[in-house]
């Protein structure tokens, strides 16, 4: 008997928390911690504050051990900008429900991801999440949580408001089921790499032993604050074209494409639309089902767009990747490489390669640090298209650097949209105008690594003699 | 200025279709074929029908070319059960609507498939999809639908009904912008990999230029059919004890886990129930939150449960999996290991491998094919636990198998639950359990085809002599 059902959002993410990095206790320890601390830093950032965020794990009570497993209280609190309180419910209790649903480069990009950790949390240890923002510097909201997984939606079962001393900002406490002894080490890790990538944050981290972590600014200096930007035609689909007809209130087809489109002037919109075969005076929405079909494919073809503009990213640039991986890694030599901007499908995207080379933290051997869009990528490495390029694409001998010299390859992608291939932001896709300027940028820190060597070696010979 | 929006799940897997296996234009077409294929030979399984599904793919007008890329008409057709007229719209039109939301082998599972490669076609040529079904072996129900991406649902621009002769089927036809000269060969090892382990299922791929491949049925002998079961003690989490104690009409708690749980009998829940501290005859519903998350982990805890009992599962079992190869891969070689059934999460599985070697077909070297509840994973076969196994865990010299040796080897695993990392059912996720079974598995292959290889070479040896 086939019987059908419907299941919402919550209740999909739910059943396959594996897919969104929640698929065991000292993984979903790491997810959660993650999670939450790029909703701080995203949120800082976007309101351009200087970012404070706390990581505190404690254990919970010993009554509640399970074999390895233990209930740890979660408290991530930040100096952000705040949420009003009427989108708070929502924000963190409802999958599909964000902020970040634009063309515009953040860390969050799914709107879902500090509500998994909410989720997560609750089925295992049936508590409920407490919320506390501050959104416009006098009132604090306070509320505790659950998620009704099969409905979608937030249940409040407490909310109360105090005074706030002026300052905003937000704190998440959740209590969930864990393996911080399994999770130690990549949650200091992915603070330590968070400090390397944003060094104008201040990053405290709270173990459940009491220890403190802190990873202190190391510079006032930020990056531009990223821009939304309009769609560039490379990346526009038959349904785009349709919702941008039926928004739009342009009187001709010329005025449609400079209004909608990414570095679209009108000399290039007339060329474009005198090659597609279409009247410049034309009303948008006069445009049949086949013309719009027509219009997609021919923007596809057309070859005279100028590529997308990447003035709407915020690389970390040289002065602050330098700044981060001196601090953190302290080593001999440090050369880097910033790609000019490329695009894929339409979406821009710059790449950033870094290498430091000895002093004493650096192990032997190449590591590879990973980052997009700011964060820290820790698990399945192999799989990544960074690692790909440096193993499969690069010819090292050709470099003569040896075997077991101390080396870490830092890389760094930004995007309106970063490629990954996995809800839990695992790794990215190996598309090939990204792998081709990752490819370039290994070459070329590769090339002064070698130079270095090369010049200390003979400088070392010459002190022998 | 922070604006918050929700949005839809078609509309999340419209931004995010890469997730979903639609990243380019082959890729897409590939992924469409799959799965509207795997929709056919689910349903005919399901309703212990011989399946008999067609694929048709023609070229689409010259005048729609744009590049390589070129619209294609995708066919799909099917002798299966049919779907029901109400379900119909839901079934094709809405994402996470489906009938295999249950815990029950199938090759679907996320209730989206089959709506992703019709939301495709629509967002790349702007046509409509059009359905038949018949149901009753009395009336065919022809559809023409859109999916409203923002909304999550279908829109109906044509109803159709005639008389059937008395068959009953399903056939989806949709036009989608793809690229078949780059997707020819996958899409062809598709359709030969599923005839390998569908022995019993008559399956035709009519490509553009009308040629017709046939694999046609090489057995009427069909595995028996998988069943549904009740969630094992090791897969419970709070949010699933909550739900069944809601449904509950259990008025003790010794009832109420004989009634829900997978091969728990009386004398097992009474002992659970004194290790972990509730008295066998107090009412479900008079647990407390505290309760529910106490009895939850001793659930874990306790190690006197059986293990999940696979009869539930439909592995090919020896013989199919024998025919499949022989006819499809036609070596000199065969040999099978079927594990025992084993379990992670408290999802049942069985491995099952085999390998092939020589004759005129396979090449040299170590070819890898993987299979999943009888779907072939085409795809990302580095990232699989399969390919770890095979190449990291595996001692081969002990084999003693040249390195040139033409050999395939073939790996099938079956569950309530695949543990894909992708909602693309790229590749399987490297669970402990699963890892030892392939180990051991393929340990057992390797073994028979060295044993097969020393007796060969000795009985040559002789020959010369
Ligand atoms: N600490 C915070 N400060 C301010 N706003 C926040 C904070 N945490 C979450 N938000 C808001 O809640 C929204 C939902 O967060 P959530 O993590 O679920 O999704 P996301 O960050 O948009 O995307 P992703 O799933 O990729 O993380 C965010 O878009 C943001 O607007
Ligand atoms: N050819 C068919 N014959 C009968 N029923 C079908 C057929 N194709 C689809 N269905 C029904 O439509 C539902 C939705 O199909 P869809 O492919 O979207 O999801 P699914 O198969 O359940 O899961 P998955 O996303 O993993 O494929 C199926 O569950 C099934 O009930
Ligand atoms: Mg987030
Ligand atoms: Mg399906």
């Amino acid at each position: 008997k086939v019987t059908y059902s419907e299941i919402s959002p919550s209740e999909f993410f739910y059943r396959n928390r594996d897919l969104a990095g929640f698929s065991n206790p000292s993984r979903a320890l790491y997810t959660s911690v993650r999670e939450l601390v790029e909703n701080s830093l995203d949120a800082c950032e976007q309101a351009s504050i200087l970012p404070e965020v706390e990581c505190k794990i404690e254990a919970g009570p010993e009554a509640s051990k399970a074999g390895d497993q233990l209930q740890f209280i979660l408290t991530i609190s930040d100096n952000g900008p705040g949420i009003e309180a009427k989108h708070l419910p929502n924000a963190f209790g409802r999958v599909f429900y964000g902020s970040k649903y634009k063309l515009k480069q953040s860390r969050g990009m799914f709107g879902m991801g500090g509500t998994m950790a909410i989720l997560y949390a609750q089925i295992t240890t049936n508590k409920a999440v407490t919320i506390s923002s501050c959104f416009d510097g006098k009132i604090i909201h306070t509320l505790d949580m659950l998620i009704d997984i099969q409905e979608n939606k937030p249940v409040i079962l407490r909310h109360e408001t105090k005074e706030s001393d002026g300052k905003t900002g937000t704190s998440v406490r959740l209590t969930l089921m864990g393996d911080y002894l399994r999770a130690a080490q990549k949650i200091q890790d992915y603070f330590k790499q968070t400090a390397v990538v944003t060094p104008y944050a201040d990053i405290s981290l709270i173990d459940p032993d009491g220890k403190v972590t802190k990873y202190e600014r190391a510079t006032e200096a930020t990056p531009p604050p990223p821009t939304e930007t309009k769609p560039h035609p490379y990346g526009i689909d038959v349904e785009a074209l349709r919702r941008l007809i039926k928004l739009s209130q342009d009187q001709s087809l010329a005025k449609f494409m400079t209004a909608n489109f990414h570095r679209v002037g009108d000399k290039t919109a007339e060329k474009f639309l005198s090659f597609a075969g279409f009247e410049k005076s034309a009303k948008p929405k006069s445009l049949s089902n086949e013309d719009v079909v027509k219009f997609v494919n021919a923007l596809h073809q057309f070859e005279e767009f100028l590529p997308p503009d990447a003035s709407c990213l915020s690389p970390l640039g040289e002065e602050i990747m330098n700044a981060g991986i001196m601090k953190e890694l302290q080593p001999e030599f440090v050369a880097m490489s910033v790609r000019p901007p490329s695009a894929y499908s339409g979406f821009p995207f710059i790449v950033e390669v870094g290498i430091a080379y000895g002093g004493k933290q650096i192990p032997q051997g190449v590591r590879l640090l990973r980052f997009a869009n700011r964060i820290p990528l820790l698990y399945d490495e192999a799989n990544d298209v960074a690692f790909k390029v440096i193993n499969d694409e690069i010819d090292w001998k050709r470099y003569r650097i040896p075997q077991d010299a101390p080396i870490a390859i830092i890389t760094h992608v930004c995007s309106t949209k970063v490629p990954y291939k996995t809800v839990g932001k695992e790794y990215l896709a190996d598309r090939p105008e990204l792998e081709r300027e990752l490819k370039n940028a290994t070459r070329d820190i590769l090339r002064k690594l070698s130079t270095f060597l090369a010049r200390k070696g003979s400088m070392e010979f010459q002190k022998k003699k």
